[in-house]
């Protein structure tokens, strides 16, 4: 983005642009952008390498609001087991966040259950079980065809019984628009409580970083039925810059706790807030 | 919706009866706003705009007595001839060889589109007997994913133990023969645009396979970034229409009109969902309205 030249509407289109580009959206884009004219004015900002700065602080206050400025990170528990429940529309990378995230526990010295609550897709359970093993996790499954909610009941006994640390819960992929699948997910979530009242203590929704507008639908209706507590922003190894989020933190307040940048162990990272914007300007 | 954004905006013309610039340049930006939150690419919808305003201020507007109806008949109009007609016509010959070969980001639905293909050409065309070819060697359990799809359909899943996917291909091509297999359809894994090593191993693949069909496995709501993949998926492959999935959502699917714009290749076939028989044929003005929403 070039900052040069004398700050006029011109210039606050191209950033305007850089946005929407970026799918931040029409809606989000016009409140950031309002939000920069009224600070030009109030602070009667003049340099053109103020206005970068400017955007970039306007943008961070939304995405940290409530989080005194820092990026939340996943919660820490006193009590065993700290219960992940993963959800989000199909193809977006819940089974291989889980598989990662595993791996980072795992290495930390924690023990890890994984709950394989997809029993619809073809090999589901097969890819997380692969996901188990290269993370050094145990897995909880049943056959394809099963309840997923008695899987997770049975998982999250099982869990409590072996006295885990952690407990990654995988469900399977679904639209928001197939009522019967959100209704699933709801059950999915009141078994959880029923075995352990306060969990799931992280619901995240997974999101691709190539997800257009749909992003916030997907974000309003897996809150209707899974009240979510972070977003983890997958695919951000391509060139897709995921902007969809900072509409779902402002509009639906959910924060984006990590993303997924590749598909090996390694390749989970905390969110940054900086790199982020960097991205979407430079 | 657009129809009724219009009629607000139209409405303080009656009376009147003629269009000035000031409110086509409202109408305009009410498109704009439609388009982009359907999701088409930002560059896109201005060529778009600009090509509708241009129509739009021309002197069969201006006769109008319902100027709303028809600046978006002129949209319409135009966003059916951007979406390309329905005349791609799958075709299957059933005395040689037929072959697929499906390409696209990670998690587009390249592997259930494949079985939903397969199942497509044996039910339309005479003597078809499809062959399912394994060669995602990354992804864990892609392939088992594929062969338990293929059993579902009593549908053969050819894999073999290597990592070398140009060999999986010719060693699939013989076994086609030797087995009288006459639809053969590649799956490969989900790979970035900009991932050098393996849009390379794309086009190994391509040259050895010699498909008759490549199809680029997109998602319906891809956003921004469409034009970006389509357009290099395109120049280094060079396939021959996009299959859009997961319809079945609510996304509005501007992405289909993006990557229509940047590539010229055709939308062939729609996904609708997680089913073998989840696959539609595409109707451009179908999906010009989800997409003017
Ligand atoms: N490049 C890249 N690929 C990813 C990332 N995360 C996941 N993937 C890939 O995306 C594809 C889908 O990942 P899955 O983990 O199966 O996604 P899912 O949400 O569990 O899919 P369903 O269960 O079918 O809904 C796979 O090919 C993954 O390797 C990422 O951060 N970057
Ligand atoms: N709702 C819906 N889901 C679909 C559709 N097509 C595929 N899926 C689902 O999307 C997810 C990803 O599909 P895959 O076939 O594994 O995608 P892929 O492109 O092979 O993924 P990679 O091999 O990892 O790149 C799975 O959960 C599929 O069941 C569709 O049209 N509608
Ligand atoms: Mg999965
Ligand atoms: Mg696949």
């Amino acid at each position: 983005l070039q900052l040069r030249g004398k700050i006029d509407e011109e210039l606050l289109e191209d950033l305007e642009e850089a946005l929407i580009k970026a799918d931040v959206g029409v809606e989000t884009s016009g409140d950031i952008i309002d939000k920069l004219r009224l600070r030009i004015r109030e602070e009667k900002i003049t340099e053109t390498v103020e206005i970068q700065r400017t955007i970039t602080g306007i943008i961070k206050d939304m995405m940290l609001a409530d989080y005194a400025g820092k990026e939340p990170g996943l919660k820490e528990l006193n009590s065993k087991p700290l219960v992940i429940l993963f959800t989000g529309v199909n193809g977006v990378g819940k089974t291989t966040t889980i598989g990662k995230l595993a791996k980072r526990y795992v290495d930390t010295g924690k023990s890890v259950l994984l709950i394989a609550a997809d029993t619809f897709r073809a090999a589901a359970i097969d890819q997380l079980a692969i996901w188990a093993e290269r993370a050094g996790a145990d897995i909880s499954r049943q056959n394809q065809g099963a309840d997923p909610s008695s899987v997770v009941f049975d998982g999250l006994k099982k869990a409590l019984n072996s006295n885990v640390d952690i407990v990654l819960i995988d469900t399977a992929g679904r639209q928001h628009t197939k009522i019967n699948l959100m209704n699933e997910l709801n059950k999915i979530d009141r078994t959880i409580k029923k075995v352990i009242p306060d969990a799931p203590h992280e619901s995240l929704l997974v999101v691709d970083a190539t997800t257009g507008q749909n992003a916030l639908m997907q974000a309003e209706m897996f809150g209707k039925a899974t009240n979510l507590s972070g977003v983890v922003l997958t695919k951000l190894d391509g060139t897709a810059k995921g902007g969809i989020v900072v509409g779902i933190k402002h509009q639906l307040d959910v924060p984006v706790k990590l993303i997924g940048v590749g598909e090996s162990t390694a390749d989970l990272r905390d969110f940054s807030v900086d790199e982020f914007l960097k991205a979407i300007f430079d | 919706s657009l129809q009724e954004r219009f009629d607000g905006i139209f409405r303080k013309l009656k009376g009147k009866g003629k269009l000035n610039d000031d409110n086509i340049k409202e109408a305009m930006r009410e498109i704009r706003r439609a388009l982009l939150e359907a999701d088409v690419n930002f560059k896109i919808v201005k060529n778009f705009v600009d090509q509708v305003s241009e129509k739009a201020v021309g002197q069969e507007v201006m006769k109008s007595l319902t100027p709303g109806h028809q600046v978006v008949k002129i949209v319409h109009e135009q966003l059916i001839q951007l979406m390309g007609s329905q005349n791609f016509k799958l075709n299957f010959n059933d005395n040689r060889t037929n072959k697929i070969m499906m390409v696209g980001l990670q998690g587009s639905g390249k592997t259930t589109t494949s079985a939903k293909l397969a199942s497509l050409g044996r039910k339309k065309f005479k003597n078809i007997s499809p062959m399912l070819v394994a060669c995602d060697v990354y992804r864990p359990a892609a392939i088992e994913q594929l062969t338990v799809l293929g059993k579902q359909l009593d549908i053969p899943t050819f894999t073999i133990n290597t990592k070398n996917v140009v060999k999986i291909a010719k060693k699939a091509l013989k076994e086609a023969e030797s087995e009288n297999k006459n639809l053969l359809i590649f799956d490969t894994a989900g790979r970035l645009h900009i991932d050098q090593v393996l849009m390379k191993e794309l086009r190994d693949l391509k040259q050895t396979i010699q498909p008759d069909y490549i199809f680029f496995v997109a998602d319906a709501m891809t956003g921004q970034d469409a034009v970006n993949v389509a357009r290099e998926f395109n120049d280094q492959l060079e396939f021959d229409g996009v299959i859009l999935t997961k319809m079945d959502s609510d996304a509005r699917g501007g992405a289909a009109l993006s990557i229509k714009a940047v590539t010229g290749k055709p939308v062939v076939f729609l996904g609708a969902g997680e089913k073998i028989s989840d696959l539609e044929e595409f109707h451009p003005k179908r999906m010009a309205d989800r997409i003017l929403g």
